[in-house]
């Protein structure tokens, strides 16, 4: 409930008119990104429940162990959103070797969805629940993008799929796993040579 | 220097030779379809009278002056199975991708623009422009925050006789979910991402505004010139315009009906969270 009223309040004065039409002061404008994003973050621990309470319903109603054949699944897992997504840059895809993506689909009818992933490396197989491969596709990152200031990032190329039969009021998982070929590709893509930009005196030169 | 195709079973798009976007297939009738960027000039005034005040937070007002950004545009293409795309370069400030999925029947074009130059002290206002053979007659429509589409006639208004002192101005109206024109056998439908202003300013064409930099207050209360920066550079702004188009006769769902589907996935779109799975493999986490 606390993290929720955190949003609805940031909501509640994002309602003002200055607000909805762009005209308030800068330093207002970023104040109101400031409480956004603080509001948002809190409530990533409500989706976290959430969705490890959908995945493990067994778990949930406390009898796991009975009902799984003594398996116990008290697995958690972290789920976290990109807010860099819309300059093609993602922590978690571009650093780790597998990852799981997580659909939810807010709509009361199944769905679909093109998902496009920043990512470091060059090849990247995705499975969906059943073990089936689904078709991927990498799609170079436009230099433009590539080449913006202040975008860190050694992703060079997105993998891109289609997510589909998106359960209504529902969540679809898919399984993304590095495909590494050789030695080289792996000392090549895994430590890339990372962009330090001339004009960056702000943050230092250990800022990568 | 030659012809680019990109498409799928729905569709097919082609660039010309100068890296621009110049016709469209799609059920089987081939179309014009063209899309560039300009920048309008921002007016610059003393706010002393109504006349003369500046472009800024609350009103848009160019000075009259309308400059395409370029006359040729580096092109990257890329196909594949899931997507075939096609980069274009515009200028150092200037770019944007052209994609068609393999399973969608409309055209994604997701642009990236700034930060906008303003070493020539003059504020810039850029909008992303489409051009049809459309006979639209002065009339094109735009959404009523999502809901249902508002008539707009061009240099018209329904309650009494109109003058416009500023033609591309007084023409604008706002665009939260999408805008659209017809003839009898032709629509063009642009959805957006996000609320921008936008306008038919001659027959067939539509235009919204994607980013603007101005340098001047406009006196209605802010007090600021919209000059948003970060770290002393003006902002970028990114973001995509999802384009339907079609024959009215032979589209079946209607392009109507289709453009409310879409509109349901860009303004309602899943939620994508991620994990680390680095500890389980496959057969764990399944």
């Amino acid at each position: 409930g606390p993290h929720l009223n955190v949003l609805r309040e940031a909501m509640g004065v994002m309602q003002h008119h200055d607000a909805v039409t762009g005209t308030e002061k800068q330093h207002v404008a970023n104040d109101y990104s400031r409480m956004l994003h603080r509001a948002i973050e809190a409530c990533g621990a409500n989706t976290q429940i959430v969705l490890n309470q959908i995945v493990d319903p067994v778990q949930k109603k406390g009898y796991g162990k009975k009902q799984n054949h003594g398996v116990k699944r008290d697995f958690t897992f972290e789920f976290d959103t990109c807010h860099l997504l819309n300059i093609s840059k993602c922590e978690i895809t571009e650093s780790k070797d597998n990852f799981m993506v997580t659909l939810y689909n807010p709509l009361a009818h199944s769905g679909y969805q093109y998902v496009r992933l920043p990512v470091s490396g060059s090849k990247y197989v995705v499975k969906d629940y059943r073990g089936i491969e689904t078709p991927s596709q990498m799609v170079p990152i436009p230099e433009s993008v590539q080449n913006l200031n202040y975008r860190f990032s050694n992703a060079s190329y997105e993998v891109v799929f289609l997510a589909n039969e998106l359960p209504p009021l529902g969540f679809k998982s898919y399984y993304v796993s590095r495909i590494i070929e050789s030695v080289d590709d792996f000392s090549k893509d895994s430590n890339p040579s990372v962009r330090v930009q001339a004009d960056q005196p702000h943050f230092g030169s250990g800022w990568h | 220097s030659e012809e680019v195709t990109i498409g799928n079973k729905y569709l097919n798009i082609s660039f010309d030779s100068n890296g621009f976007l110049s016709s469209i297939v799609a059920n089987g009738i081939s179309s014009r379809l063209r899309q560039t960027f300009v920048y309008y000039e921002a007016a610059l005034g003393d706010n002393k009278e109504f006349s003369n005040r500046s472009s800024g937070a609350y009103i848009f007002r160019p000075n009259g002056t309308e400059k395409f950004v370029t006359e040729s545009v580096q092109l990257r293409v890329v196909k594949g199975n899931v997507v075939q795309e096609v980069h274009q370069v515009f200028n150092e400030w200037i770019s944007q991708v052209v994609r068609v999925y393999a399973d969608e029947n409309h055209v994604e074009f997701e642009w990236l623009v700034g930060d906008i130059p303003i070493e020539d002290g003059i504020g810039k206002e850029v909008v992303s422009r489409f051009y049809t053979a459309a006979q639209s007659n002065g009339v094109f429509y735009t959404d009523s925050n999502g809901r249902e589409m508002i008539k707009r006639t061009r240099n018209h208004r329904d309650t009494w006789d109109l003058h416009l002192e500023e033609p591309i101005a007084g023409n604008y109206y706002p665009v939260t979910a999408k805008i659209a024109l017809e003839d009898e056998n032709l629509r063009l439908a642009v959805l957006t991402d996000r609320a921008q202003g936008g306008s038919s300013l001659e027959d067939g064409a539509l235009e919204l505004m994607v980013h603007r930099r101005l340098l001047h207050d406009d006196a209605f209360g802010v007090e600021e010139a919209l000059d948003e920066r970060a770290f002393g550079r003006g902002l970028v702004a990114r973001g995509k315009h999802y384009v339907l188009f079609g024959s009215k006769k032979t589209s079946n769902p209607t392009l109507q009906a289709r453009e409310r589907f879409l509109q349901n996935q860009v303004l309602l779109p899943t939620w994508i969270f991620l994990s680390d799975t680095s500890k389980f493999k496959y057969e764990d986490w399944q």
